[in-house]
């Protein structure tokens, strides 16, 4: 999970990796994550998930940070369909700069 | 165009739905006029026309099954309690194909703007049970995010119009549907084959199973060792080949087992015991006792944290990827904790992130080269764990020539 800054306080440290885990899972869950990590989204690698936000960043069409900004966070807990966002595979690599 | 196709369509027009039930927030007259509306949004601009019946059977049911529902309802998405998820539909296809499902834990209105309007999320809904995927354009129908009620006479979107009419035609002047249909979806010849070599195998007289059957009931690693499970038999399967080539009796090895048959067993990794299903029970043996002072009838399914009404596990297997274990019952996999011996929580998912793996399935097992393998008939499946995949859409062998010597 992303770098957390030790000097923070522990209840900020473990809510910043509960929004982590919980941003991770809505991204497996609608569709951002391909391979073993659809079934552990715990194990992504950092790059993995940079990558999902920003995929899902283009879908939504947010600023594409690849973090879990606030503004992003908000989106994901918008009410919305169940089904999965699937984005042609050739989308995934060319999220516009 | 921003719409996205899934891939699947009705391979027809004349389409029929149903209601299973209905939200107690409105009146259900409401929510027939409200449902009704809904499939006239796209029937406006192709020739999809939708038919109500009353009935429907497991043989014939309706195309489209309207059902209210919350939490765990029988498939892999659970619901999430107010808010968030709303609604999910099944693309087009059979079983559940076409369905489409509405959380009850939504407050669902009709006419006003407070709580989740039905008409668009049931028109949105819909969409997906014509095949139509999530469009990223704002405003349009098929876009992910609930954007409230709508006005009174609402027109679909030409994001949307495009993308249905691409499925289905354009209604045109001269009324003559201009449809492309995707290649024939029914199961291949070899699928077809496999069933009527299912059936004539279900009708083998159980009094002896040779080595080269078809269907297996269960197959695992116990020890090292491989165990194929057929009707009251098994076979064991060493490194250096088939134990011997006749079956063994279940009740012969693992004592006062009282059943004539498993659906599914597993070696647990603590304490290398092993949990046998059958129906809606399991028991727990140590080596070849049954785990002490176990109730001989078994213990329920619900102890572990499955459904009351879950019938069976169609297959349980530790994944070579995380070495965590997996129980599936038809579309659907819970993940185990054997410490807890419990279902982890948030589960259970659809069987669909297994890229490729056939449900419902016979049995799944890592076998002694560090591979999963899910098996359904006489098939076998190598799974790439690293690709989330099957290696092959079509089966990567026969179970009887690898690992009954046939």
């Amino acid at each position: 999970s992303q770098p957390v800054d030790s000097a923070q306080p522990r209840t900020q440290r473990s809510a910043g990796t509960n929004i982590q885990k919980k941003g991770m899972k809505y991204l497996m869950e609608f569709g951002y994550v391909n391979g073993p990590s659809l079934e552990m989204e715990n194990l992504m690698s950092e790059e993995a998930q940079v990558k999902a936000i920003r995929r899902f960043q283009a879908f939504a069409n947010l600023p594409l940070t690849g973090r879990l900004d606030h503004r992003t966070i908000e989106w994901m807990e918008k009410p919305r369909c169940g089904n999965k966002d699937t984005l042609p595979e050739d989308t995934w690599g060319n999220e516009r700069k | 165009k921003r719409y996205v196709i899934s891939g699947s369509q009705w391979e027809k027009t004349n389409l029929t739905f149903r209601f299973l039930n209905y939200s107690p927030d409105v009146k259900f007259t409401k929510i027939r006029t409200v449902i009704y509306e809904a499939f006239r949004v796209w029937s406006q601009v192709t020739h999809l026309t939708f038919t109500e019946i009353m009935f429907g059977s497991a043989k014939k049911d309706a195309d489209i099954r309207i059902m209210f529902a919350q939490k765990f309802h029988h498939d892999g998405y659970p619901f999430d309690g107010p808010g968030n998820i709303l609604a999910h539909a099944f693309f087009p296809g059979e079983n559940k194909g076409g369905d489409a499902h509405f959380d009850d834990d939504e407050n669902w209105t009709v006419d006003s703007d407070e709580g989740v309007n039905l008409f668009m999320v049931a028109a949105h809904e819909f969409g997906h049970a014509l095949g139509l995927s999530h469009s990223k354009t704002p405003g349009s129908l098929m876009y992910p995010w609930y954007a409230g009620k709508q006005s009174k006479y609402y027109t679909l979107p030409k994001d949307d119009v495009e993308g249905i009419q691409k499925l289905y035609g354009v209604k045109n002047s001269n009324n003559t549907p201009v449809i492309v249909l995707v290649p024939n979806h029914e199961g291949s010849k070899e699928d077809k084959d496999e069933k009527k070599e299912e059936e004539e195998d279900e009708n083998k007289d159980e009094g002896f199973v040779d080595n080269c059957t078809h269907k297996f009931d269960a197959i695992t690693r116990i020890r090292g060792d491989v165990y194929i499970f057929k009707g009251k038999y098994f076979w064991r399967w060493e490194s250096g080949g088939m134990k011997d080539s006749s079956p063994i009796l279940i009740t012969q090895f693992w004592y006062n087992y009282p059943e004539d048959s498993v659906d599914a067993v597993f070696e647990r990794k603590k304490g290398s015991k092993i949990m046998f299903f059958k129906g809606n029970k399991y028991w727990l043996y140590d080596a070849n006792h049954m785990e002490k002072a176990w109730p001989i009838e078994g213990r329920p399914l619900t102890e572990l944290g499955l459904p009351a009404d879950l019938k069976k596990i169609d297959a349980a297997f530790t994944w070579s990827y995380n070495k965590r274990t997996y129980l599936v019952s038809d579309d659907m996999y819970w993940k185990f904790d054997e410490n807890e011996n419990y279902v982890v929580y948030d589960y259970p998912r659809d069987m669909k992130i297994w890229q490729g793996v056939p449900t419902p399935l016979d049995a799944a097992f890592q076998f002694n080269d560090g591979k999963t393998y899910f098996i359904k008939g006489k098939h076998y499946w190598e799974f790439l764990d690293s690709q989330m995949r099957v290696k092959t859409k079509l089966p990567t062998g026969n179970i009887s020539e690898r690992w009954m010597q046939c």
